[in-house]
């Protein structure tokens, strides 16, 4: 019986540099697709708008609210949204929370109603949960009594508003231009 | 706009541009969805608002949007060649949504006035000098007012600046608005950077000359007006 030769080992032809640029193609590879996937599944977040209605039991409605500048609107705008902000700064989305502006004020039996724009950007793959833990943070804050706004119990949740929409309310105030350079005064 | 600067982007979101056959005629400022106010006098040629384009946004070559004119209200005592009530509104065929880059100017009470040397600015795209070539971008320029008193001095306008209009820029010249800037707006900030019109380019004799700054319609003055005819 022929001992079956022992095929010479087949020297390796493949040179350290091929072995090398193979390597590091497919390590390239793999993190591109791993950072596709982080981008897409975490970062890549879209604007939402929503509209909030609230009370505010110890405001009464007055005229000089519908007179567009008037310094007791533009205070009152400016202390809503701050309200606003500071919830949503301090609380788990605070990295998705944009802005909110008021749009409207209307007269109501139990005081001030208010209609405002919030701002979100959310990812895409998460939108209902984070929308629904809006809401909450909302009715849970708002429930306190040291807080002077109250959810407006005619529109408790907040209500989704296109972009273009939106955008065309929240910049149609008046007079918002170029920020007067501080040092030109 | 004479010894100005290129505006920043969404610096001035109510400026338009008013265009025959694709060229810049004048400049306008938008003060409603659907409203611009300008000159008068941009009207003395082309009367028919279907022959006009309005272009939105900081460049003429890539406007952000444009619109067809619906109609052009001119006022009542408006005389073509003459500088007194040199004012119109203008309808568009369709309301603009606003954004970021397109808002509207306030408009200020009847009752509001300006101190002479408050800081104003003018802006448009006209020439950047008497006879000089037009700009692409927006520019804008900061001046001061200047009493219609001084105005109406012997040496500057002689009597010519009625209680309609309004006198901006500077005795020693150079700052000014120019050829082109017509129906553009002359505003000025409050204390909270909330922005006002008051005055439209209207006319001057040249542009940045000495003892000859630019003259505007005082909208203070036509406040009643403009309400009468856009409801604004």
């Amino acid at each position: 019986m022929y001992q079956p030769g022992i095929l010479g080992r087949r020297k390796c032809s493949w040179k350290p540099w091929m072995v090398a640029l193979i390597i590091t193609a497919v390590l390239l590879a793999l993190a591109i697709i791993i950072g596709l996937l982080v981008y897409f599944l975490a970062y890549d977040q879209k604007t939402y708008y929503y509209q909030a209605s609230f009370l505010i039991p110890s405001i009464k409605y007055s005229s000089d609210l519908s007179v567009e500048q008037s310094r007791l609107r533009t205070t009152l705008k400016e202390k809503l949204s701050n309200e606003i902000d500071v919830i949503f700064q301090r609380s788990s989305l605070k990295h998705h929370y944009v802005k909110s502006q008021v749009v409207n004020f209307r007269p109501s039996n139990d005081g001030l109603k208010a209609d405002m724009l919030i701002k979100f950007q959310f990812p895409l793959n998460n939108v209902d949960t984070l929308k629904r833990q809006a809401d909450s943070i909302l009715h849970k804050k708002l429930q306190s009594t040291e807080i002077f706004l109250k959810i407006d119990i005619s529109l408790p949740y907040l209500r989704e508003m296109n972009a273009a929409q939106a955008e065309n309310i929240l910049n149609s105030d008046c007079g918002l231009g170029m920020e007067y350079p501080q040092t030109a005064r | 706009i004479a010894d100005g600067k290129p505006a920043d982007k969404a610096s001035w979101p109510w400026q338009s541009s008013l265009q025959v056959d694709g060229v810049h005629l004048c400049g306008a400022s938008l003060i409603g969805s659907q409203w611009l106010l300008t000159s008068a006098h941009c009207f003395d040629t082309y009367k028919n608002p279907k022959l006009w384009t309005v272009s939105f946004g900081t460049t003429l070559s890539r406007p952000l949007m444009t619109r067809k004119m619906a109609s052009i209200i001119i006022h009542e005592n408006y005389a073509a060649h003459k500088h007194d009530d040199d004012i119109a509104v203008v309808k568009l065929v369709s309301p603009v949504l606003f954004s970021e880059n397109l808002r509207r100017v306030c408009l200020p009470d009847a009752t509001f006035q300006v101190l002479p040397k408050s800081k104003v600015f003018v802006t448009g795209w006209g020439a950047l000098r008497a006879n000089g070539p037009f700009p692409n971008s927006l520019q804008e320029v900061e001046i001061e007012i200047i009493s219609n008193d001084v105005c109406n001095q012997v040496n500057v306008y002689g009597g010519a600046i009625s209680s309609g209009m309004i006198c901006a820029g500077f005795l020693t010249g150079k700052l000014d608005a120019c050829e082109g800037d017509s129906g553009g707006p002359l505003v000025i900030s409050n204390d909270r950077n909330i922005w006002y019109l008051l005055g439209i380019v209207s006319w001057g004799i040249d542009c940045g000359k000495e003892n000859k700054p630019g003259i505007y319609t005082r909208v203070t003055h036509y406040r009643n007006w403009i309400k009468s005819k856009t409801n604004i």
